[in-house]
């Protein structure tokens, strides 16, 4: 049987970083990762969603753990600049993902995600997608409640569970 | 010179769909994607930013345009179970991706993708990420700028342009 799913990769050592309320014209997005680019911050993920009537949205972005301070006087150098109503960061997260191929076509991966961490009552604070990768970020007291019920649910286990 | 950006990938054919001020708990995600996969609507992206003290947030997916019709009709099903304000669809977005590999370690080609899209005024929508792929949602009428602005910007041209 062929396994759509072949993982669960998992990071705790992530801090999760939101600009709250920049800007949402052309530019904004060049202003922020442009100086974190050139203090060699390296960003994992970026995610950010439409704005509303308010031409505001916000921006988030993980970095590793060891890049968070360098990462937050980045940002603080933005402050004037920028317009945004401020910055909030995150240590205690970790980044799931299951990571498969063709997800586009297999709708019910996701679906198998997200339920598995609803049984477990695991809030999903952020969403990611790309064709291979389903990744969430959830507070990281769940890390290994999340990782383990993933496993089980995809059949990823080594052995059959008691 | 080892290339860590391989292509630009496009995709006009996808209609962003945003469910605004879903309810930021436990089993959201999973109520809205497992009715999309049961009726096999193919999901592309799915973003999630982070809510705020009103604990809602929105959530973002792209389907095919093919799909659209049905994806909504998804959505209506859920309504009043749900508890969302609202349904907004577009159909003239096109998404437009970086691929390439390692960019974790390479912040420089967000920086670059960003920069040469403000540089030509064109509004980023949405942003989603993986180390592989940097995806944005622009304006459908831009998708042809963009396009050949990204790849110049990251030395894809077939030749010298004059
Ligand atoms: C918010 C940010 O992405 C903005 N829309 C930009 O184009 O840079
Ligand atoms: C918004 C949605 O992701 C919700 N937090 C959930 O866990 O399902």
């Amino acid at each position: 049987e062929q396994k759509i799913v072949s993982g669960i990769a998992y990071s705790p050592d992530e801090a999760k970083i939101t600009l709250l309320g920049v800007p949402d014209r052309p530019g904004v997005a060049a202003s922020i990762f442009g100086p974190l680019a050139d203090a060699a911050v390296n960003v994992d993920m970026i995610v950010q969603n439409i704005s509303h009537e308010d031409q505001s949205t916000d921006m988030t972005f993980t970095v590793g753990k060891a890049d968070l301070d360098r990462a937050m006087s980045v940002l603080d150098g933005l402050k004037d600049e920028l317009g945004h109503d401020g910055v909030q960061a995150e240590t205690n997260v970790t980044k799931v993902s299951v990571v498969g191929v063709g997800m586009r076509s297999q709708p019910g991966v996701a679906k198998t995600m997200f339920e598995t961490l609803a049984d477990k009552g695991i809030n999903i604070e952020v969403i990611s997608t790309s064709e291979i990768k389903v990744s969430v970020l959830i507070g990281g007291d769940y890390t290994e409640l999340a990782v383990r019920a993933l496993h089980t649910a995809y059949g990823l286990d080594a052995e059959p569970s008691d």
